[in-house]
């Protein structure tokens, strides 16, 4: 699912 | 990573060390909201879930045990260690105000259904809102030590700085997350009336105390 922002922050 | 995101961090990680130094040195845990740094608490257990089946990087884990762990020991100061300096009468705000609702929006508005995206939308939910129980501690008192506006100013810088991390990040990379940055914008706005206050009065020397 390319639509969901990767959580890489905190 | 980008100068925004490390010096937003930094300014988080600044104002964690800005309030246990605090705690120390004054013996004292007067002033910090409890339901807030426990909010804090369930906003990195929440979020940092991922700790358990993601990596992303030794940058990224560090930091997700560092908020979690220091987090953890701020609770246990206040609740243990200097127990008897906590005005519990001052610390009235209603946690079940915020969280309920947080959790009511993350099970509407969220990237997906599922209990990990669902917790993690949670915590930024949470996140916005979770100085709530501070400022109302402050508003009630009509002051605040200076060292606590310090840990203030810090917190509120790290989410302020997040937002040209966010726009550097829309630019070069094409990504957005549009939970984070309105929570992040609402988080930063919370902050702005404190901000006024802090550099009109706490930078000029002055003592942060609340017009009556």
């Amino acid at each position: 699912d390319g639509t969901q922002p990767a959580h890489d922050e905190l | 990573m980008n100068i925004f995101r490390l010096l937003g961090d930094l300014a988080h990680l600044a104002s964690i060390f800005i309030l246990v130094h605090k705690m120390h040195t004054t013996r004292s845990c007067r002033g910090i909201s409890f339901k807030t740094q426990a909010l804090y608490v369930l906003v990195f257990l929440t979020r940092y879930i991922d700790l358990l089946y993601t990596w992303i990087s030794l940058y990224n884990f560090v930091m997700k045990v560092f908020f979690i762990s220091s987090s953890g020991y701020i609770l246990y100061l206040m609740k243990y260690r200097f127990r008897p300096t906590h005005d519990p009468s001052l610390d009235t705000f209603k946690v079940e105000y915020l969280v309920g609702p947080c959790f009511v929006l993350a099970l509407i508005f969220n990237y997906r259904f599922e209990v990990t995206e669902i917790l993690w939308t949670f915590s930024i939910y949470l996140e916005a809102v979770a100085i709530f129980p501070q400022l109302f501690m402050m508003q009630r008192t009509g002051e605040a030590e200076t060292i606590t506006t310090h840990y203030l100013a810090a917190l509120g810088a790290y989410r302020a700085l997040y937002i040209p991390n966010w726009i550097y990040r829309y630019f070069t990379e094409g990504t957005v997350d549009p939970i984070a940055v309105v929570a992040g914008i609402v988080q930063t706005g919370l902050y702005l009336d404190f901000f006024y206050v802090y550099v009109t009065k706490v930078l000029q020397g002055q003592k942060f105390e609340l017009p009556a």
